[in-house]
């Protein structure tokens, strides 16, 4: 089964 | 201040209808350049990127640059006031606690205007870093919402695995599976009818058959959209507009 991951670490918060 | 117009409301209320179930409270950020809107969906698993540049306006002007923190929902009970044709205004002064927003039908016999109360955000700007993607796809966005609706019913989960033969979706469920496989091709009278392959490596990715088409709610937009890929990045999947873009992106599916 796949987990779904998150966005946070891609994005840099600024 | 803020003062936008544009000569269609349907594009502001299309733009609006396809992000809202995403994101409920969101800041637009208004410059001299034009409208921005980046906002994470509650979860963390997609992001929402619009811009609205200043020459898709026919009039438009901001002096200093604002950020206006609106309830999505909210603004859709006032754009519904307007008719797609109207022509549409928004306009803010530089602290305003609202963004007025008037309709003028085409007949110039009609003016209507409302005012949306603004609210304080405290949002989170984040850096989109660059990305080296691997395909690019370019295709109908019909097709594209038409494979999302098909396999939404299979599946919780759709694949889409890039190779410079084609672009193959897979969907795999209790019931059984499915797959839709497209190939490149190109028509000179029907260039929105072309699917186009650009690939540097094949890549495979697994992704929310739910916010994909969620997504899909922008095809009104574009008669084209491109889906980014990259080996466990997230997906783009971006609609262009005719002055600027409405961009999702959404965080793959990673096995244990």
């Amino acid at each position: 089964t796949a987990q779904q991951g998150r966005l946070d670490g891609f994005f840099k918060v600024l | 201040m803020l003062e936008g117009k544009l000569e269609q409301a349907s594009l502001f209320k299309k733009v609006v209808e396809a992000v809202r179930e995403l994101v409920q409270d969101c800041n637009f950020d208004c410059t001299e350049n034009g409208l921005a809107l980046q906002a994470m969906d509650t979860s963390h698993v997609s992001l929402v990127s619009l811009l609205l540049t200043a020459d898709g306006f026919s009039e438009y002007r901001c002096d200093r640059n604002l950020a206006l923190g609106i309830n999505l929902v909210s603004l859709t009970k006032i754009l519904r006031c307007g008719n797609n044709e109207d022509i549409l205004t928004l306009e803010a002064g530089d602290s305003a606690d609202s963004l007025v927003v008037r309709f003028e039908n085409t007949q110039q016999d009609r003016m209507s205007e409302y005012a949306l109360k603004l609210m304080d955000i405290d949002q989170e700007h984040l850096g989109i870093p660059e990305t080296e993607y691997a395909a690019s796809i370019t295709m109908p966005s019909t097709e594209f919402q038409r494979i999302c609706r098909d396999m939404q019913s299979i599946s919780e989960s759709i694949t889409i695995d890039c190779t410079k033969g084609g672009v193959k979706f897979t969907c795999e469920g209790d019931i059984g599976s499915g797959s839709v496989t497209l190939k490149p091709n190109s028509s000179a009278d029907k260039p929105e009818l072309c699917t186009k392959i650009d690939l540097s490596e094949p890549v495979s990715l697994t992704l929310s058959t739910k916010y994909l088409l969620n997504f899909c709610k922008a095809t009104g937009l574009s008669q084209q959209v491109t889906l980014k890929l990259a080996d466990e990045n997230p997906i783009l999947v971006e609609y262009p507009l005719s002055a600027g873009h409405l961009r999702f992106y959404l965080a793959p599916k990673l096995d244990e």
